[in-house]
């Protein structure tokens, strides 16, 4: 019930122009804030997996990395000889990320919309799908960058000393009688001890979802051992659906404003 | 050269003690003046009051600040005038009643990021230009 836009309290002391808003001025206000930050509505998520799902996590990490740079400046504008290189503690974003980051006017991070494994045909049984919703990305944004993220923990016993061959696929056609299409976008060799996020590019397929949605039908992965079985991505420590929630698949892409965005006049 | 008289509200510009001074007149600037000077304030936006927590996840809120103040003569370095604010002002100690005073305005503006979730729970961290006053000056 306060109000939201307040002097410091020693200009208060000097000033009576502080007053509480009535219910209108606010959302006025309100209205006026969500405008400046290009949006029609109040979103209303649905956080029933939490905020503290990966890709919030490594949002938050951007923005800290963001901020870490901002007072960086700051602080070289007080004193020229200072290093301006600071350690940051970054869990999820990489530094790849952070030079993307510092060209992008926008990043926008994607969550998975596959809650629950749907049986595949016997020949794909082992193949994990993944959905992202992109009709949120505002007009005039061009995709400069976008990766897809999933997390590998490290196999124990069963695949010891083994590498494993992770495909990542864009699903480009689905038939009701027969498997989807699908088009690799890259191949990856992994040590089965290997653990932490791998990165897949996927720019020039985000591209093509943002310009035609219909296209959007989704990407899958396939997990070999060296002998050329396939076997579960689960099994190879992939994690996916039922895994921690800080380490669930996501994907981010990192905008750049192609136009000058003119707010509506009321 | 001065124009037709201008119609001038927002500027606080014309006091009577300066119309009846011409420019070649003592004005006194003693230490009051400094604290009707222009500079900037302090003004705090809070998402939090606002009731945003939900999907707004980072900042709370931002030093938004505003510029505030008179731009009296004379104008010096520290007020961030520009070349033409001082000639404005000299002309309006000249013809008050016609030229107002340079106006206070933000000279460096900053970006703030923010990052909020969306109606499908997808994250965004979003640069937003020209949303805090880091100086002010007179223009």
């Amino acid at each position: 019930g306060g109000s939201f836009l307040f002097d410091s309290a020693s200009e208060l002391q000097s000033r009576s122009i502080h007053r509480r808003l009535r219910t209108q001025e606010k959302r006025e206000m309100q209205k006026e804030i969500l405008s400046i930050l290009g949006l029609t509505h109040r979103p209303r998520p649905h956080l029933w997996n939490g905020k503290y799902n990966s890709a919030p996590l490594f949002m938050l990490d951007l923005y800290n990395a963001l901020n870490v740079d901002k007072k960086n400046e700051l602080d070289a504008s007080w004193n020229p000889n200072k290093s301006v290189f600071t350690t940051q503690e970054h869990h999820l974003a990489t530094v790849q990320d952070n030079a993307y980051l510092n060209e992008a006017d926008m990043v926008m991070s994607f969550v998975n919309l596959v809650e629950y494994d749907r049986e595949l045909s016997p020949n794909r049984r082992h193949h994990k799908e993944f959905k992202f919703n992109l009709s949120q990305i505002p007009e005039g944004e061009k995709v400069a960058a976008a990766e897809f993220r999933i997390y590998k923990e490290c196999v124990g016993t069963a695949f010891h000393n083994e590498t494993i061959q992770l495909s990542v696929f864009k699903v480009v056609g689905k038939r009701l009688d027969r498997d989807a299409d699908l088009l690799l976008l890259e191949s990856r060799q992994l040590w089965a001890v290997d653990e932490g996020w791998l990165e897949f590019d996927i720019t020039a397929t985000i591209n093509l979802w943002v310009m035609k949605p219909h296209h959007n039908l989704g990407l899958q992965i396939s997990v070999q051992t060296s002998i050329g079985e396939n076997i579960n991505p689960k099994e190879a420590g992939l994690v996916s659906q039922g895994g921690p929630l800080e380490k669930q698949p996501f994907m981010v892409a990192f905008f750049k404003v192609k136009e000058l965005h003119i707010r509506t006049p009321r | 050269s001065v124009g037709k008289p201008r119609q001038q509200s927002r500027n606080r510009s014309t006091y009577p003690q300066e119309a009846q001074k011409g420019p070649g007149q003592t004005v006194d600037h003693n230490s009051s003046d400094q604290k009707t000077a222009c500079r900037k304030h302090e003004l705090y936006v809070s998402f939090r009051d606002l009731g945003w927590q939900d999907w707004i996840i980072a900042p709370e809120g931002y030093a938004a600040n505003y510029c505030d103040g008179e731009c009296s003569f004379p104008l010096n370095a520290h007020m961030n005038a520009t070349n033409h604010a001082i000639v404005q002002t000299l002309v309006h100690l000249m013809n008050p009643e016609n030229v107002p005073k340079p106006c206070c305005a933000p000279t460096k503006l900053h970006a703030i990021s923010v990052l909020y979730f969306d109606d499908n729970s997808n994250v965004i961290l979003k640069k937003y230009k020209n949303m805090v006053v880091r100086a002010c000056g007179c223009h």
